[in-house]
């Protein structure tokens, strides 16, 4: 079934559907939207929109690989970009008024991190893990620390470095829907069947 | 900001609001 009419308020919708909903524990999911660059006839996957759910147990990677001065050091780069983006947001919002930071103070995960920064990403023809399942019409599950670092694609290997376990890139119908988790999750049709009938549409952003 | 497309803003917005939720009934 296709579904003609989508907006963003429904494309938020469906991602929250699909993790939410799942029995698997995502931390993530993104719905990369592609969009042809006229002057270069290149199809690029663009940030559609994401819903951001978060692990089970965000203490149980702490402190992995870096030392405590470094995780002091990085947390308070993160805080200081979560302020400033939470100022600029509030003072383009009409009522976000009483602005409290005790949201900024708290820890900012690696998997926050990693889907903030998702937000100023995109990926040309072919190119990295949206952008080859995209291009090759075909799902990407990839499953374990060991295969991510060592993929050639280098979202998958930031993916690895801010602890997720499993990535996985679903083309749908004007975009590829992206899963991350912290978990090790493996292949199944169960969740390719969810995007192909939830992502199934004609895009209308507006 | 304003050169940052509205689907960005608006995923932006959305996940400040909801990390501030999840901080609160933490």
């Amino acid at each position: 079934e296709t579904m003609p009419f989508f907006n963003q308020e429904s494309l938020q919708q469906r991602l929250q559907a699909l993790i939410d909903g799942a029995r698997e524990s995502w931390a993530y999911a993104i719905f990369w939207q592609s969009s042809v660059v006229d002057f270069a006839s290149q199809t690029v996957l663009g940030w559609g929109d994401g819903y951001y759910k978060g692990e089970e147990d965000k203490n149980k990677r702490r402190g992995s690989s870096s030392s405590a001065a470094n995780f002091v050091a990085e947390q308070e780069h993160r805080k200081k970009v979560l302020r400033e983006l939470n100022s600029l947001i509030s003072g383009v919002q009409a009522s976000a008024g009483n602005g409290t930071d005790d949201a900024v103070d708290e820890e900012v995960t690696d998997t926050e991190w990693f889907f903030l920064i998702s937000m100023t990403q995109s990926f040309v023809n072919g190119n990295g893990l949206p952008g080859l399942a995209m291009y090759s019409s075909s799902p990407i599950w990839v499953t374990g620390t060991e295969k991510l670092a060592a993929s050639q694609c280098e979202r998958a290997r930031q993916a690895q470095g801010f602890g997720l376990q499993t990535i996985v890139c679903i083309p749908s119908a004007n975009g590829v829907v992206e899963l991350g988790s912290t978990e090790l999750i493996f292949q199944s049709s169960d969740l390719m069947n969810k995007v192909k009938y939830l992502f199934n549409f004609n895009i209308d952003m507006g | 900001l304003s050169a940052v497309p509205q689907a960005r803003k608006a995923s932006l917005a959305r996940f400040l609001e909801r990390r501030k939720e999840r901080v609160v009934s933490a």
